[in-house]
């Protein structure tokens, strides 16, 4: 309690200075973390590499402010075979908000490494587990790529599901055109760069969904 | 609204610079590095009930007068902000997701008595 110095609002004595900082650095913990319906701030074990954090954010268009209850995420790729650079590969998302959210615009980022022989054909399956062997691949989108480099593939927004369990597998089907010689074959395993700062990952625009919208659709 | 002066007693805007720095959230919270959690405080007298903010337009200062000439003002009125403005974020979630949002309504731009 300040000496002396009466509080502008209820009269009452003032804080002292070190007690009102403490008491506002506070109120703005519970200001965010209310202001994004956090209970508790995110504990941070595996964050992602600068180099491919700060290309990625790149992606997030500057300037464009997401609409109101919109957010985007962009979500790095975890690659569950055994080889880091194939070019056939499962990419892993973590992405709980998925299931409670709407998603609206979804682009999976691809760095295709230059010693891409020609057009390299590339399909995209969400692998849902738990299903029937013959069902665990749903296509999502076929693309073409002809040029090394990043290359942002569009997936339809109401094809990627979200899962219970929070965990999106994809899984890259990827050949190249036919007049290659078996000679790339050796080298079809350096076409992705899925390692490092090249990580693949997925740019993704959700909103909330409004309270009861699931139920309007059931009836 | 100005922003308050150690001496001004009636309602005004208390601006706080938060970095994030301080609440030793600069690992999860990327952008922006701090923010502004301004407040409002200082007494809303009778005749200041219910006006935006110091800078009243003329009617309301008249309203004003003719409330102070009631000697029993109908309640108390309260220092609270009038405008306020979203605050966009960049942070890492739980899952080592990048994520960018406004959160509404954030930070406090004008105060005026309720």
């Amino acid at each position: 309690q300040g000496t002396g110095s009466a509080c502008p609002s209820c009269g009452g004595p003032a804080l002292a200075l070190q007690a009102e900082r403490a008491l506002v650095l506070e109120l703005a913990k519970q200001q965010i973390l209310k202001g994004l319906h956090l209970t508790s701030r995110p504990k941070i074990t595996h964050p992602p590499p600068q180099a491919a954090l700060t290309r990625a954010l790149r992606r997030l268009q500057p300037g464009t402010t997401a609409p109101r209850k919109g957010e985007e995420v962009i979500s790095f790729a975890t690659i569950t075979d055994s080889s880091t650079s194939t070019c056939s590969s499962m990419l892993t998302f973590h992405l709980s908000t998925l299931q409670s959210h709407h998603l609206y615009h979804a682009r999976l980022w691809l760095h295709v490494l230059p010693t891409l022989p020609s057009t390299l054909h590339l399909k995209i399956f969400q692998w849902s587990p738990g299903r029937r062997r013959r069902e665990s691949h749903a296509l999502l989108a076929e693309h073409q790529v002809t040029t090394p480099g990043w290359h942002a593939l569009i997936l339809p927004s109401g094809g990627l599901r979200g899962e219970e369990s929070g965990v999106v597998k994809l899984w890259l089907d990827c050949r190249p055109s036919e007049d290659n010689s078996t000679a790339a074959t050796g080298r079809l395993r350096q076409l992705l760069d899925t390692a490092g700062h090249h990580r693949p990952f997925l740019e993704l625009k959700i909103q909330a969904k409004e309270p009861g919208a699931g139920r309007t659709k059931r009836r | 609204t100005p922003t308050c002066e150690p001496e001004t007693p009636l309602c005004c805007r208390r601006d706080y610079y938060v970095d994030f720095q301080e609440l030793g959230w600069r690992d999860w919270i990327l952008q922006p590095e701090g923010y502004q959690l301004n407040y409002c405080s200082g007494q809303c007298p009778p005749h200041l009930a219910g006006s935006p903010g110091i800078a009243a337009s003329f009617h309301s200062a008249v309203f004003n007068l003719l409330k102070a000439n009631n000697p029993w003002p109908a309640g108390t009125s309260c220092c609270v902000p009038t405008a306020r403005r979203p605050l966009s974020l960049l942070y890492l979630d739980h899952n080592g997701n990048v994520v960018k949002t406004d959160v509404p309504d954030m930070v406090v731009e004008a105060c005026g008595c309720s």
